[in-house]
């Protein structure tokens, strides 16, 4: 029941002390703070309804209600501090946990993410979302990027070339995120850098969301033929780890952040070893 | 020898919208990867082979391609090895390493020989949950790197003995414990 709370010398995270979960973090060299709750979810996969018999598969996102089910509402966690580096362990459920990471001099939060294999014995194909919801009045509108180049404007249940008639209200409102998706007031912008191209959207003023996993236990009938059932090792399901970036400034100041550290997460260095007297890995 | 055409023709399979999205079937799926894989391996050799005329030394260089989930037989049973790390941006960066290890205390020495510091954190259940019986490395290693544009560092990781930890430890606490008398 402790207040949990990480810092390094950019950033303060802190947890609900009651359930575990992010709660709020500030920029300390801006002096700006923004309430952050972040939880995962899961979309029931639609099987088709009275509307449409389309189903929810590999093709089409369809959940089969606007409202998805949270993963957990409290969790297990613990925290690892040291020089270099501050984490909280959220244990989230048995298929899902993340740790919230603050390395010594950097300027944004990582979370990294670890899903799966997603449980289908319920029957219920599932889709997984890591939302992000704040106070932010953001009016419908959130910004993703097109192939790491052009960010684009996204209005909610808007089209710029045509009268849109809704018929989809979260999957109509799903972009494709291939590096990042922000949102802003005229104060302060929330930027979330992804590891790799996700679907996202923003279903509520203020809130962000990327679909992180999803395992469907029906064709859509678009070509494919069968259900991205991901069998895996032992037809268990795949269990997927990602990271997400963090990253919190006001609107005119976060592009300097977001352009050359998405670069620096795309083209990532890379480790290669050598060793110099070492023993084999195994005595047989 | 090598080559990277291999992986270029992998990735170029690989641009079909089905191999973007995974909308392809699982068994084409299961292709995509061992092309990518196939590839990748090339690659590796190529790496070698730069690598070694860079350094003037030929080594047996060793990509660890599951350091996600904190799996590197390398690492995990060696106890000195030297870690390249390669920045392919135009600019200077700092990055963090983490490498699985089974030590308790490592000593970093940088690529102008100084000490680096450096931390050894258990490897979480989740991860241990995931790589299954993959690995066993109880701890990770980590430190910050630094490395050049376009270029690489070179760090020396070396495990510390038992006894000297014991004998660190030992000095600290006489230290602790001299000055608690001086109080």
């Amino acid at each position: 029941s402790k207040h949990l709370t990480i810092t390094n010398e950019h950033v303060e995270v802190s947890f609900s002390p009651d359930t575990g979960l992010l709660k709020m973090i500030r920029n300390l060299d801006k002096g700006i703070s923004l309430n952050v709750a972040q939880n995962f979810f899961w979309y029931n996969a639609s099987v088709g309804n009275s509307e449409s018999s389309q189903v929810s598969g590999a093709y089409i996102f369809r959940p089969d209600s606007n409202k998805p089910f949270p993963v957990s509402s409290s969790l297990e966690t613990y925290t690892v501090q040291n020089d270099l580096v501050q984490e909280v362990y959220q244990n989230f459920s048995s298929w899902c946990s993340q740790v919230v990471r603050l390395y010594k001099g950097q300027r944004f939060v990582e979370l990294e993410w670890t899903v799966g294999p997603i449980p289908i014995e319920d029957n219920w194909g599932k889709e997984i979302i890591s939302r992000f919801d704040t106070p932010l009045k953001t009016s419908g509108i959130f910004y993703t990027d097109s192939n790491g180049r052009e960010i684009l404007q996204r209005r909610r249940d808007y089209r710029p070339t045509w009268k849109l008639e809704q018929t989809e209200p979260v999957a109509g409102n799903y972009y494709p995120v291939n590096s990042r998706i922000f949102i802003k007031d005229n104060n302060v912008q929330l930027t979330v850098l992804t590891d790799r191209s996700q679907g996202g959207s923003s279903i509520t003023d203020g809130s962000l969301e990327l679909m992180v996993h999803r395992r469907l236990l029906h064709d859509d009938a678009r070509g494919v033929g069968e259900p991205l059932f991901e069998p895996g090792d032992n037809n268990k399901g795949l269990i997927v780890r990602g990271k997400h970036i963090l990253y919190l400034d006001t609107p005119e100041s976060s592009a300097d952040f977001h352009r050359p550290q998405a670069q620096q997460e795309f083209i990532a260095p890379q480790i290669i070893l050598s060793a110099t007297g070492s023993k084999p890995y195994r005595e047989k | 020898k090598a080559s990277s055409f291999v992986f270029r023709e992998a990735m170029g399979v690989a641009q079909h919208h089905d191999a973007v999205t995974g909308t392809e079937k699982q068994h084409v799926a299961d292709d995509y990867a061992k092309r990518l894989t196939v590839g990748w391996l090339q690659c590796q050799v190529l790496v070698s082979n730069a690598l070694s005329s860079l350094s003037g030394s030929k080594q047996n260089f060793v990509f660890c391609n599951k350091l996600n989930i904190s799996v590197c037989p390398l690492t995990e049973s060696a106890s000195t090895f030297s870690v390249q790390v390669y920045n392919p941006l135009p600019r200077r960066i700092t990055w963090n390493i983490r490498l699985p290890v089974n030590g308790t205390a490592y000593n970093v020495l940088g690529p102008n020989d100084k000490s680096v510091p450096n931390q050894v954190v258990p490897v979480s259940n989740f991860t241990k949950m995931v790589r299954e019986n993959k690995g066993y490395a109880t701890s990770e290693l980590l430190f910050q790197a630094t490395i050049p544009a376009v270029g690489f560092s070179t760090y020396t990781v070396t495990k510390e003995a038992a006894g000297k930890m014991i004998h660190q430890r030992r000095s600290k606490w006489v230290q602790q414990y001299n000055q608690q008398m001086e109080k």
